[in-house]
């Protein structure tokens, strides 16, 4: 009945009650277009909304605000506990040298983002770092390792074009074992996770090195797949980590959440900029908040 | 074990799924099942669901299968642009393959002055493809770059030109101010010049890449979109919205690392890609 009606929103205006199904259902719609638009995966949204609602719905309404209101807060708040759950900090407690493998699809990132991290360890941590330049596919690749080693005072393994990326992984262990380095820091070219015989390389590398680190390099603004990538990713090599790249440009960076929900493996460090100082620590609060809109 | 012979809500889910999980986003997507449920009480089986959808994408993206043509002026000038790593500089050694083979002379200028290694990764195309490259030392201005270069292939007698760039975000105000002014300082070098400013597109981006569309075509004329990586799992969807939205011609699509991995641009291929 209409009076009915009016006393629903008249108790949506007042903020008193329960948050119900009902009630919370246009907040429902509208979160999940936002989550959509901002590249979230169609599935990851679905689970997402569903355990948030189920739990949600029998919570008091605080009141000063709608029950929609009161809905998006409990996904803001949902999506960081998710975020911000696992270990954020590089693990490098191993008998050095401690091993950190980059692994990505292509122009995700991982060359700068290696010589980002590498420069984070030598001038917050004081590490002695090795850089590792195993992507003998892309034209000029070392080059562009050596080159960004060069400008940050950091040593890079010698590796050449026509090497294997295996016998590169081997002698870069041996010279940073004989060198006393504390960290080895290993690019790798960019792969997409069809192609098997990439897939099995970057396997064979992981085995072969048993690094303390496996870090998938993601570009914020990659849509729907995010989830079909990593997910195969992480069942060859095992990913530690993620790192979201190009988040200094206007992606709304839904393939964080993605990545979580299949993965679980938590985001250690976020690119934002060109140079190899502009990498931040995570911030679960702020791309929760970016994601949502 | 039936053929869907009613259009159910799940049905019409599915549809949905697909299409979001191909990255067709939500104005896209909410436009085409609006279509969808305007017509449900005349469909009568799941397959007509599916025809339906491929029919309209098929018709929106067909309005822009244009075939990238070498004009009668000489040399033709090609701008390429993009964001970091949507694959501009392979895309244009590819470019270079396909010219080359074509019979045309190929000039291509290292416009990337500012990423390490750039020219050297260019410089191994031109020696891939058989097209003389033009650099600069690292630092210099782009624009002048991409001056020289032009001037050099009108002198040469180089058939086409094409002009690397660095990547860039759409949001960074004095990248894309740069960017202009290459645009610009091209057209000085040579009137009617840039001929074609493609943008290079990867298809495993999101719905950022509409906005890329857009903000780079705020900045500079589009004549054309590159679509990269589609040998990948990415289906490339959000060039539906762009072609909804801009009506950008797609020229090529890019399906691998290798000087021959481009392919020219088909509606149907692409259509039938996404519902596979
Ligand atoms: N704006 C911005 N650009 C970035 C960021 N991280 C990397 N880039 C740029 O993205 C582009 C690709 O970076 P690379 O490090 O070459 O990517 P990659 O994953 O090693 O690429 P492949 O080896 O070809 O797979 C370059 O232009 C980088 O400068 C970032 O956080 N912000
Ligand atoms: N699988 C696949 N990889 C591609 C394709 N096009 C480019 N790549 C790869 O994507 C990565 C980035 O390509 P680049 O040509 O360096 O991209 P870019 O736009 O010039 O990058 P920046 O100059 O750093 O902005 C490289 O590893 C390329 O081999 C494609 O169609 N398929
Ligand atoms: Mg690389
Ligand atoms: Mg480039």
């Amino acid at each position: 009945t209409l009076s009915e009606k009016l006393e629903l929103t008249f108790r949506r205006l007042r903020g008193v009650g329960k948050l119900s199904e009902d009630n919370i259902q246009e907040a429902v719609r509208e979160i999940r277009l936002s989550l959509l638009d901002a590249d979230v995966n169609y599935g990851v949204v679905k689970q997402f909304l569903e355990k948030v609602s189920a739990r949600a719905v029998g919570a008091e309404v605080t009141r000063s605000v709608t029950p929609g209101q009161q809905f998006v807060k409990v996904c803001h708040d949902e999506m960081v506990a998710l975020l911000g759950a696992g270990a954020h900090e590089l693990n490098l407690a191993v008998r050095p040298p401690a091993v950190i493998l980059m692994a990505g699809l292509q122009g995700s990132g991982k060359t700068t983002t290696a010589a980002k991290i590498g420069r984070h360890l030598k001038e917050k941590l004081r590490k002695r770092v090795l850089l590792v330049p195993a992507d003998i596919y892309r034209p000029a690749a070392i080059d562009q390792l050596k080159k960004l080693g060069e400008t940050i005072g950091i040593d890079v393994f010698d590796s050449k074009p026509g090497d294997d990326p295996l016998r590169i992984a081997e002698a870069a262990m041996k010279q940073a074992r004989d060198g006393v380095y504390d960290v080895v820091i290993v690019d790798t070219a960019g792969r997409t996770q069809v192609d098997e015989a990439m897939m099995r390389e970057i396997a064979d590398i992981r085995r072969l090195l048993d690094p303390v680190e496996v870090l998938f390099v993601a570009d914020a603004m990659t849509g729907q797949e995010a989830v079909n990538v990593s997910k195969e990713f992480h069942e060859r090599v095992g990913l530690t980590g993620v790192v979201l790249t190009k988040m200094d440009g206007d992606a709304r960076g839904g393939a964080a959440l993605s990545i979580h929900a299949v993965t679980g493996a938590p985001v250690k460090f976020v690119g934002v900029g060109e140079k190899t100082d502009q990498l931040e620590l995570f911030h679960p609060e702020r791309i929760a908040g970016r994601i949502l809109g | 074990l039936f053929e869907a012979s009613v259009v159910t809500d799940e049905l019409v889910e599915k549809m949905e799924e697909i299409l979001y999980s191909a990255d067709l986003g939500v104005a896209t997507v909410t436009s085409l099942m609006d279509e969808v449920r305007k017509a449900r009480g005349a469909l009568t089986t799941g397959d007509s669901v599916r025809d339906l959808l491929k029919d309209q994408i098929a018709t929106i993206l067909r309005t822009v299968e244009k075939p990238l043509v070498v004009p009668a002026q000489r040399p033709m000038v090609l701008l390429m642009i993009g964001v970091n790593g949507a694959g501009k500089t392979t895309t244009i050694g590819k470019l270079a393959r396909r010219f080359i083979a074509d019979g045309h002379r190929v000039t291509l200028a290292a416009g990337d002055t500012f990423r390490a290694a750039a020219v050297e990764q260019l410089s191994a195309w031109g020696v891939r493809t058989g097209a003389e490259v033009i650099s600069e030392k690292e630092g210099a201005d782009p624009a002048a770059v991409a001056f020289n270069a032009v001037n050099s292939a009108v002198a040469g007698g180089r058939d086409i030109v094409i002009i690397d760039t660095a990547g860039r975000l759409q949001n960074r105000v004095n990248l894309m101010e740069e960017l202009r002014k290459v645009h610009r300082v091209l057209g000085k070098a040579l009137d009617g010049a840039p001929h074609e400013t493609i943008l290079v597109i990867d298809a495993n981006n999101g719905q950022n890449a509409v906005s890329q569309a857009r903000e780079f075509g705020e900045a500079v004329p589009i004549t054309g979109i590159i679509a990269t990586k589609l040998d990948g799992t990415a289906k490339g969807g959000a060039l539906v919205g762009i072609a909804r939205e801009l009506a950008i011609p797609v020229y090529f699509a890019g399906i691998g690392e290798a000087a021959d991995d481009l392919r020219p641009f088909s509606a149907e291929a692409f259509t039938e890609a996404l519902f596979s």
